[in-house]
């Protein structure tokens, strides 16, 4: 779950990173 | 960026969508792990410039989104959580009713019909240990199911046990009692 959790949040935080 | 490049690219996503929909369909299919990678990549697609950092971020967010549809499958078949609860609690009652179908028909081999069977244990009571060891499960909301859509499941040890009765009318006095 851990693991789930933390790919989740590196795919929204290089989203933000590349989008801005 | 045309709209083609963009397409192409959460084209991929789509696909996935549709295999983990159709192979996954009872223990529950992952939703938010292709979703989440495929908003990110349009995200990106409509927003960032450079286009060797789109293609990084789509190709990167694909492989990610495969290692997470694939976690999933694991953590769903692994026994410690359900994408469906309503379908997994179904399988675990339909269980506890073969448990206690099986104790009925033991109980009515054990005992004589002009007898009374005393309240106990099946287990002691037609001398098969297995009735002992029986479960009972529930699925429960965790803090990250909004998002997962997954729910852990809960175990408990149980017992099958008769509230004792004739041997005719047994079907309603049995019960699975958590130990």
């Amino acid at each position: 779950m851990t693991l789930h959790l933390s790919l989740l949040g590196l795919i929204v935080v290089f989203a933000l990173i590349g989008a801005s | 960026r045309p709209w083609s490049h963009i397409l192409l690219a959460v084209s991929p996503f789509l696909v996935l969508a549709v295999l983990t929909r159709l192979l996954l369909s009872a223990p529950g299919s992952p939703v938010i792990e292709w979703l989440v990678p495929l908003a990110g990549v349009l995200v990106v697609g409509f927003l960032c410039k450079s286009n060797t950092l789109f293609t990084v971020y789509a190709v990167g967010a694909f492989v990610a989104s495969l290692v997470l549809c694939g976690n999933y499958i694991l953590l769903v078949h692994g026994g410690g959580y359900t994408g469906r609860p309503s379908v997994s609690e179904h399988g675990w009652r339909a269980t506890e009713l073969n448990s206690i179908r099986a104790a009925e028909a033991d109980l009515q081999k054990t005992f004589r019909e002009d007898t009374v069977v005393p309240e106990g244990p099946v287990a002691t009571l037609v001398g098969n240990e297995e009735y002992n060891h029986v479960e009972r499960a529930y699925a429960r909301r965790t803090w990250h199911t909004w998002l997962t859509g997954l729910y852990a499941i809960e175990r408990h040890d149980a017992l099958v046990w008769c509230q004792g009765g004739e041997p005719g009318v047994l079907h309603d006095r049995i019960v699975i009692r958590e130990k």
